[in-house]
């Protein structure tokens, strides 16, 4: 299964 | 006080264009180092940034740090109002909730004076890591357009496989496949039409074509597009803007489970 990614998941808040 | 001068309204209508469609409301960060925004779609899959430096305007005067929060699509509407040629001033007052958009044609014999409610944004900032990538594909940005358009009649998604020497992108649907190879130019006489391929590392990658299509709307902004991509990190597209600055979109990969 393919699941789309989240920026949130990649960058941090700043 | 802020206040900045642009040649042409040209510029900042198609910069107006390539964001509206992603991002509902923004805030554009007003400082001496020039205009900037930075916003995640609703759904958090994609994130545009935006530079335009003080140096790409004619006159650029900021007395202190502001936050511009902007319906976009208000003001896309409004900088319609503006032709192309004209030049266009921005000016905002430091508390002030009103951002005003004056446009003068060329000749100077037409001023339009147009005035937009601000609004109070609360936007969440992400911190965009600085960092070397795999592999940087340099096209000409119609043609990634036409290819982002051509795939999403065959899947929603697109494969993205670099290798030395080339692209391939291809995807996968209920009525079949579709497989498109860009080979990097061996000569190019004009910049432009040049496709160039750097890569580090092979990689294979999966991006939603949906947000590719968004971003391609900042197709008129530049003759060039340029592709980031690593491996489990997000892609950036480029789109430069002579003398002014860019618009970089990153989108999160599909991530197989």
């Amino acid at each position: 299964k393919i699941n789309q990614g989240r920026m949130d998941d990649f960058f941090k808040i700043s | 006080m802020f206040e900045c001068r642009l040649p042409k309204a040209e510029v900042l209508k198609k910069t107006m264009d390539a964001l509206k469609d992603l991002i509902k409301e923004a805030v554009w960060d007003v400082s001496a180092q020039g205009l900037s925004l930075q916003s995640m779609d609703s759904s958090h899959v994609s994130l545009v940034q935006v530079t335009l430096r003080t140096e790409g305007f004619d006159t650029f005067r900021c007395d202190k740090n502001i936050a511009l929060g902007v319906n976009m699509d208000t003001m896309q509407k409004l900088m319609k109002c503006a032709s192309n040629d004209d030049n266009i001033t921005l000016k905002s007052e430091d508390n002030g909730d009103l951002l005003s958009l004056i446009f003068e044609s060329p000749n100077g014999e037409k001023t339009s004076e147009y005035e937009m409610k601000l609004m109070d944004l609360d936007i969440e900032q992400l911190g965009i890591p600085d960092q070397e990538y795999s592999c940087t594909i340099k096209m000409p940005s119609g043609e990634f357009q036409r290819i982002c358009r051509d795939l999403s009649n065959i899947g929603e998604s697109v494969n993205i496989t670099v290798v030395k020497g080339g692209v391939d992108f291809s995807a996968k649907g209920d009525i079949g496949n579709a497989k498109i190879h860009v080979t990097e130019s061996s000569n190019v006489d004009n910049e432009k039409d040049a496709v160039t391929v750097e890569v580090n590392e092979p990689v294979n990658l999966t991006f939603a074509l949906r947000y590719l299509n968004f971003f391609t709307k900042a197709t008129p902004l530049s003759g060039q597009v340029s592709l980031s991509i690593s491996p489990d990190v997000p892609l950036v597209v480029a789109y430069e803007i002579e003398d002014l600055g860019h618009v970089k979109y990153f989108l999160a990969p599909k991530i197989e489970n």
